[in-house]
């Protein structure tokens, strides 16, 4: 199984909608998915058409260990299962402090899990928190989503950083994978100058030991496109809600793109 | 002193944007200004200007209580003062969970504060914890940045909650007074569906004895401006960098809003 984390600290850049969308265009190539909302506002529950107030067991309950996470996952589409979020994950990040081993917990309630995915995918909260640790602890591999924004690159340094600890005193497995451009607009000089700063500070790490020094950004950007922003709105991921548009045609491409390694013609 | 917290939980909806505008666009009125850095990002510092790695004295000192409010402000603009944010303060709300009245430490150092000015805007992090409840514990106002789109609304019953609860056992004073629309866009249904969203709840709470009863949007909403977006690798304020363009126009009209209470013509 290969377990993805999509983390940026800095909010409103992607996550949600990349986890969503990538997973549903994953599961409709045939491969079966999780997905894990481990943000406590719920938004990946909620994207898909789940009412977060109605979540019995989910995430909350799997981390606080009152629940497994077999018993906890419900089947949202077809190849496609949430471990849905409701309003007492907010609780949980102070829960977890003084747990031993507070970092592991998501970890051990993935592999004592007797189903079999083909992926993971964990859409976590825009802060570097207890929560996004867990999820650094449980994966192989990270996918940061970045608005080609200024301001959306000045956390990059401090979320390259809390990897490179994890790697080094956790999870030694855990890499920077990849780097997705959100809500991309090539007609504005902004988003190539970003996606260049980016470039460069990935070239000048290639052959450092750390963490993130196979990153790429990947070769597909998704475009602005309002219809994602759209689709939320009646629990739909893009593909049910406009399949032949702009983020549609980027999110099946990214998609393929993470399963094959590199863009198929 | 007009004490304005700037929040909501979700992230990227322009809180930082706003307050570097809205309070640069009232410094020009001959109004004087303070702003204050709470999220650990400090993106606030940075779109101003300053280098969040070279502050000594910041928000983390004021909270910590190893540096007073007065000597640690810094005037980055004429009328525009700045409380700044350095990397320390993301242990600050760690820190602050055993300290006796730890909700209120922002409070009392503005209030022990001997500066005079017109104005405070307190930036906040994309999250309902602890440094933002200092936040709501020393304004007298909030102001709620919104993005037009389906998962901006979803955490705005939240966030009334939890105003709600920090009026009744903290902080009597505490309204919810500005909705304000970012990256609005009118061509687009889905603005002026969310748009119409609120209008509606606003309007069913009227006459409530709650925190935002008397809650509004302002009649100018801040339009989606590219330029918004590329001020701050400069580190300036809209004015600054175009002070033409559509984003200069909005958040002056804005300031003005919020000045005189309603529209000027
Ligand atoms: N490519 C896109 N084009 C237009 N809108 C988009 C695009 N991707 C996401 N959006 C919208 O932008 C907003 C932010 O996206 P999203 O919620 O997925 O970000 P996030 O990083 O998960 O946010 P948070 O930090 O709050 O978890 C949402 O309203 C979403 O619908
Ligand atoms: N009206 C606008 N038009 C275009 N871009 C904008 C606009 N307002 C803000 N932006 C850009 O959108 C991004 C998000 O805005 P900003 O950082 O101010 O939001 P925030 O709510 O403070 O985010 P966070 O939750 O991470 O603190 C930034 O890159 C900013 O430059
Ligand atoms: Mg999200
Ligand atoms: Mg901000």
């Amino acid at each position: 199984m290969r377990r993805i984390a999509v983390i940026n600290q800095k909010g409103g850049v992607g996550k949600t909608t990349s986890v969503v969308n990538m997973a549903a265009a994953l599961a409709a190539m045939g491969q079966k998915v999780l997905v894990i909302d481990l943000d406590p506002q719920g938004h990946l529950t909620i994207h898909l058409g789940h009412d977060a107030e109605k979540i019995e067991k989910g995430t909350y309950a799997v981390l606080a260990q009152s629940a497994g996470l077999d018993e906890s996952i419900i089947e949202t589409r077809p190849n496609l299962f949430l471990l849905p979020a409701n309003i007492h994950l907010v609780g949980a990040e102070s829960e977890l402090v003084s747990v031993v081993g507070r970092e592991i917990i998501l970890k051990e309630a993935i592999d004592a899990s007797q189903r079999q995915f083909d992926y993971l995918f964990v859409d976590c909260a825009p802060s570097l928190g207890l929560l996004t640790l867990n999820a650094l602890a449980a994966v192989d591999e990270v996918m940061i989503p970045v608005q080609p924004h200024f301001l959306g690159l000045q956390g990059f340094g401090k979320l390259l950083q809390t990897i490179e600890l994890v790697n080094k005193r956790i999870n030694t497995s855990l890499k920077v994978r990849w780097i997705l451009l959100c809500m991309y607009d090539n007609r504005l000089s902004l988003s190539s100058e970003v996606k260049a700063d980016i470039e460069q500070f990935l070239a000048s790490t290639k052959d450092a030991n750390c963490a993130w020094a196979g990153a790429q950004i990947l070769p597909v950007a998704v475009r602005r496109n309002i219809k994602l922003a759209e689709a939320p709105s009646y629990g739909k991921t893009i593909f049910e809600y406009d399949g032949s548009c702009n983020g549609a045609q980027d999110y099946r491409k990214a998609a393929e793109c993470i399963h094959y390694g590199k863009l198929s013609n």
